[in-house]
């Protein structure tokens, strides 16, 4: 069975990124170094857009506070997109 | 509203449902309360019926569980995600996963310290929509909006976003449905139109073989025995209340096999009984028949046939259900005052 993985430290970041990976289906884990940093930057900005369309939030592609303040709502565990 | 790819739905509109596991922060009967509240929210909306088994075939299973629980979708501890659920489907198809790591609650009301919603209701709202074939709405307004809604105070319901979607898979409620069972009880052509009739608080509930239909209109409470072959039973609020007793403790001869109407008229505190051509006169306040009964119907009901399918009290009057034909029998002035076909009770 897959077992949670321990929160890293940076929990916001991590918490973020499990966030996306789990209701926006966010996968960071095809790219092949160095590519990977800059590909995995461009992909994280497009599923924070994809996030901020769901939720009706102005599209800027970072973490602002309107934005992690949705993330922390209580929610449902079902993916928002490709369901 | 949106629907999972190929739109999955149940194929039947009862689906079944149970409870496999509860949580400890609730009464049993709180727990079962709210899953039925929030089961009513989306058969109000349309045909579907929900049945209670217990049993784990059921179509959708509802059960409380931390962390990893058995599916790929291990829960992250107090807050987060509260719970999730699946779509339509064999095997845990429509299943609802609360996550026990919350703390849950009845009413509608916030963990401050968890800073989460915890109310049963609302989260197995929207977990039930998923069960029944919608994904997320974008909708704020929406049960199904990712995020439960902050519904602290406006009654829970869904909204047009919710309606509009679960229509789309199942239609709405069977307005049909109910215009057949009209039209069915008009097409009553049974030569004896009703088996018993009785008041039950301010309706007149008729009874025809398995049927049974309730009319509602100003009415004084009375009360009948609708009784069955040689057993009566004691109702109250629709609860069985009683064993059932036997007619004899009433002081029925052994003869009797079956009592056809009963019809207490609490002027005179008595409870008249007709079986056969025959009545009997009970008196209730001191608990036995009266002397000199049975009597034959006709000689003292005046214009009444001579058997009796049903009776019961209404607004002074005793009204006699005989065949198609209700009597409306005046018991000061000791005879029938008006005959009203016996359809028109149902609206026919």
């Amino acid at each position: 069975f897959y077992t949670p993985r321990p929160k890293r430290p940076d929990l916001n970041s991590s918490s973020q990124q499990d966030y996306l990976k789990r209701f926006y289906s966010l996968n960071l884990g095809d790219h092949r170094p160095p590519v990977r940093s800059v590909r995995s930057a461009s992909t994280m900005e497009e599923k924070i857009q994809e996030m901020q369309n769901f939720f009706g939030l102005k599209e800027t592609g970072n973490m602002d506070p309107h934005t992690l303040n949705v993330m922390k709502e209580a929610r449902c565990g079902d993916p928002d997109v490709d369901n | 509203f949106a629907f999972y790819p190929n739109r999955p739905k149940w194929k039947n509109h009862i689906i079944t449902y149970t409870i496999a596991r509860y949580t400890p922060d609730m009464k049993k009967e709180d727990v079962e309360k709210s899953v039925r509240s929030a089961l009513k929210m989306w058969s109000d909306a349309t045909p579907l019926k929900f049945i209670k088994i217990n049993h784990r075939k059921a179509d959708i299973v509802f059960s409380f569980s931390r962390r990893t629980h058995g599916d790929f979708f291990p829960f992250d501890g107090p807050g987060g995600v509260l719970a999730h659920a699946f779509m339509p489907g064999m095997g845990m198809g429509g299943d609802v996963h609360f996550d026990e790591d919350e703390t849950w609650t009845m009413t509608l009301g916030k963990n401050w310290e968890l800073n989460t919603y915890s109310d049963l209701l609302s989260v197995a709202a929207h977990e039930l929509g998923h069960s029944l074939g919608l994904t997320h709405s974008r909708d704020p307004s929406a049960i199904m909006y990712p995020n439960y809604r902050h519904q602290s105070d406006a009654k829970y319901s869904l909204s047009n976003d919710d309606v509009r979607g679960i229509q789309t898979l199942y239609g709405g409620p069977n307005k049909k449905m109910e215009t057949q069972v009209a039209s069915k009880k008009c097409d009553l052509t049974f030569p004896q139109l009703f088996d018993a009739v009785t008041l039950i608080e301010n309706e007149i509930c008729f009874f025809k073989n398995r049927y049974n239909v309730f009319i509602s209109s100003q009415i004084d409470a009375a009360y009948d025995i609708p009784a069955k072959g040689h057993k009566y039973w004691v109702v109250e609020q629709l609860k069985m209340k009683s064993r059932a007793g036997s007619i004899y403790e009433y002081g029925f001869s052994s003869r009797v096999r079956r009592v056809d109407a009963a019809v207490h008229v609490s002027e005179y505190g008595k409870t008249m009984f007709f079986v056969g051509e025959f009545y009997y006169r009970y008196d209730e306040h001191n608990r036995r028949m009266d002397p000199g009964f049975p009597r034959l119907i006709r000689n003292d009901w005046s214009g009444v046939p001579r058997r009796v399918d049903a009776a019961f009290k209404l607004q002074g009057s005793i009204f006699l259900l005989c065949g198609t034909k209700s009597y409306q029998y005046d018991f000061r002035q000791k005879q029938v005052v008006n005959v009203i076909p016996g359809k028109s009770w149902l609206g026919c």
